[in-house]
């Protein structure tokens, strides 16, 4: 993943929001990012731009040394399905749908046959510590059962790139530990992960750091 | 605040889910407490029995030595309105409401002219740092932002207690230390404050602390 002064500005009514101020870097493949800064620095923004949810306003974007800005709606929907695994700050659960039906929810949209999503969906909410819950639905979950439930809704078409937005924020630290471990194992088997905490002990499990302030990279660790 | 071998249960179905095992505390009035513990061991669900939000399936509660189960639903709704402020977990904004209505709203309910609403509603949305956002909506915040107007909804009322589910979970390290200055700010001022939270930099600013795993209070560190 490669971007290049990108920028991102909200337009509400007479408003303007400058999310992004022009930010640029170079994520390897294979790597594992931590991004840091503070609340409304633009994290979650370019979060949403690299995992292909948004387009920026200007600057370019190469993921895998194509230029995202010039593929189309669908395009970029199929690229998220097949390569990229989303952890949302707000966990973005569907309240009708059970543990299961969420965490199974991109294999189905994939395509992939009802009894191989069950069985993985049940793999992966095991891996999470939720094996119990498959039958629940996300109101009857804990705050870090929810956000153990997205985790694993992330992880389950087993995605190039994980993209995840503070995925151990509503966890205490032994939990918050397996997560990481998760994590790090799917590094060591290739994986790219790029995630936005706010916690140093959380990203000290990365190999690589970017902060931001105020839509602007201030430092980049490498 | 003094609760005696509370147990809540949830029934779905089939299926029992023990939620509180048996917890007894004595809060006492104007002390700040943190409660700790691995994700889902019932730190969310005590705090909404604390909270008047919730009723347990046995145990006592006594709320200023008044025996909260003897209590209608209104009589707690009332206690609610004008003694307790509430951090949810997962925020609860109004998403058609803008922020400095959110953060009015509990004044609104509580019959206080709209001028003097507000005009709380934006001083405490500067106190929180969102003195610019009085107008957005929370589905233009960051996390962070929404997390911090929640914040500000729970004490635009000027509560006796004030009760905080993960209230920095979302915020980077700088701003934690505002939101718990905050806190401190008013801890000194009389106020009981008990509040969920899984970091330990975090707990280290209340005096008590209660420690829970599977329903139980494992440790009570006064
Ligand atoms: N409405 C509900 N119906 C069924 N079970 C529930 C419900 N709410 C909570 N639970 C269960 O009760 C237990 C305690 O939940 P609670 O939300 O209090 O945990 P918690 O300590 O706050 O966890 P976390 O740190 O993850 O937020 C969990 O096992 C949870 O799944
Ligand atoms: N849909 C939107 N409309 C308008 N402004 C927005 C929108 N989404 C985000 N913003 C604003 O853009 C800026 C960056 O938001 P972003 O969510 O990327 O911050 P963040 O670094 O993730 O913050 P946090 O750590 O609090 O989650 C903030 O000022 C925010 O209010
Ligand atoms: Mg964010
Ligand atoms: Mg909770």
């Amino acid at each position: 993943m490669e971007f290049k002064d990108l920028t991102k500005v909200y337009e509400m009514g007479e408003e303007r929001v400058h999310a992004l101020r022009g930010v640029s870097a170079r994520i390897e493949r294979g790597s594992f990012w931590a991004i840091m800064g503070s609340s409304g620095s633009g994290k979650s923004t370019l979060l949403s731009i690299l995992g292909c949810l948004d387009r920026p306003t200007s600057g370019t974007y190469l993921l895998g040394g194509e230029d995202v800005s010039a593929l189309d709606d669908d395009a970029l929907s199929d690229i998220r399905l097949r390569h990229l695994g989303f952890v949302f700050q707000s966990f973005n659960l569907v309240p009708q749908l059970t543990v299961a039906e969420n965490i199974a929810l991109p294999l189905y949209y994939q395509g992939v046959p009802e009894r191989e999503s069950a069985r993985r969906a049940e793999e992966f909410a095991n891996v999470v510590g939720l094996g119990k819950r498959l039958g629940h639905k996300p109101s009857q979950l804990s705050g870090g059962q929810q956000q153990r439930a997205a985790v694993a809704r992330a992880l389950a078409t087993d995605p190039t790139v994980i993209l995840a937005d503070e995925p151990t924020g509503n966890l205490d630290t032994a939990t918050s530990v397996e997560i990481m471990e998760l994590f790090a194992s799917l590094h060591r088997r290739g994986k790219t992960i790029v995630m936005v905490t706010h916690e140093p002990d959380i990203a000290a499990w990365a190999q690589h750091r970017l902060v931001m302030r105020d839509g602007l990279v201030t430092e980049v660790r490498q």
